[in-house]
């Protein structure tokens, strides 16, 4: 038997739409840890990391760890029909083929709920070992969805170098160069306006801006990302989800031929 | 732009 209660439903509509256009199908893993997903996309260049750990929800019963296979659409299909202030369930009974989401509006005077079928599905659970990363950067999530978007429409890979003078992202295309630099910047009023640079030493490295651009449906979630790089190893952008756990992607840098 | 690699060949199948 599974039960979980998300006073702020909102939160579930916004981490589907953050993964649901890199990954088509994934299994949902629920166990007393919390409610987590890992799944790469198609073409096994990015993985996407989720957590919402148990603590976060207002009523969590997981009885015995339990994998739920879903197709994102189908389930961003039905969150949409949740209203922003509604309180989500999902429920699932043990060894059934449906899960269950139940919206209850604010005060309580409209309760919907929408059953879904589960599928089977063969995923690949992949060890993320943990890694000392050459420079992490923090910085306003809407400026890293700014940033990306921009260069796109330039290059369809971006260079970001690392250095203790600040962060630079680069890109070439048919039409010309790009060049956007964001210094480090302590000196704001609000800590979430920050861009904080911690670096063991300098790093640049490629990435397609595709991936990185779908990446950024997460904004919604966090006012600030975390860009975290070493050579030879996959970028993590890891954007928290407040007091509950976090989305990261992960993805495989291009390397020169 | 370079050759894309996959990221299984970062991480393991655990």
């Amino acid at each position: 038997m599974l039960e979980l209660r998300l006073v702020q439903g909102s939160l579930l509509k916004k981490v589907l739409e953050a993964i649901k256009e890199l990954v088509t199908d994934a299994n949902f893993d629920c166990s007393a840890t919390g409610f987590s997903l890992q799944a790469m996309d198609s073409s096994h260049v990015a993985l996407v990391a989720l957590l919402l750990r148990s603590e976060g929800f207002e009523h969590y019963r997981c009885d015995r760890n339990l994998s739920m296979g879903m197709n994102l659409g189908n389930v961003s299909k039905m969150l949409r029909c949740a209203g922003s202030d509604d309180i989500i369930t999902i429920k699932a009974d043990d060894g059934s083929d449906t899960v269950t989401f139940m919206f209850e509006s604010p005060n309580q005077d409209k309760i919907a709920d929408f059953e879904m079928k589960l599928m089977d599905i063969d995923s690949e659970h992949l060890g993320i070992p943990d890694a000392e990363y050459q420079a992490i950067v923090r910085m306003p999530s809407g400026e890293f969805a700014r940033i990306c978007k921009d260069l796109s429409s330039i290059g369809d890979t971006v260079i970001i170098s690392v250095t203790k003078e600040g962060v630079k992202f680069s890109t070439a295309g048919d039409i010309g160069t790009a060049n956007i630099v964001c210094r480090q910047n302590k000196t704001v009023d609000k800590p979430e306006e920050a861009t904080v640079i911690e670096m063991q030493e300098p790093v640049s490295l490629t990435f397609a801006l595709r991936y990185l651009n779908s990446f950024t449906k997460a904004t919604p979630l966090s006012e600030t990302v975390s860009i975290s790089l070493s050579s030879d190893l996959p970028v993590v952008v890891e954007y928290k989800i407040a007091d509950m756990g976090y989305v990261r992607y992960y993805l495989a840098p291009k390397i020169e031929e | 732009g370079g050759k894309q690699s996959i990221i299984t060949n970062f991480f393991k199948k655990a």
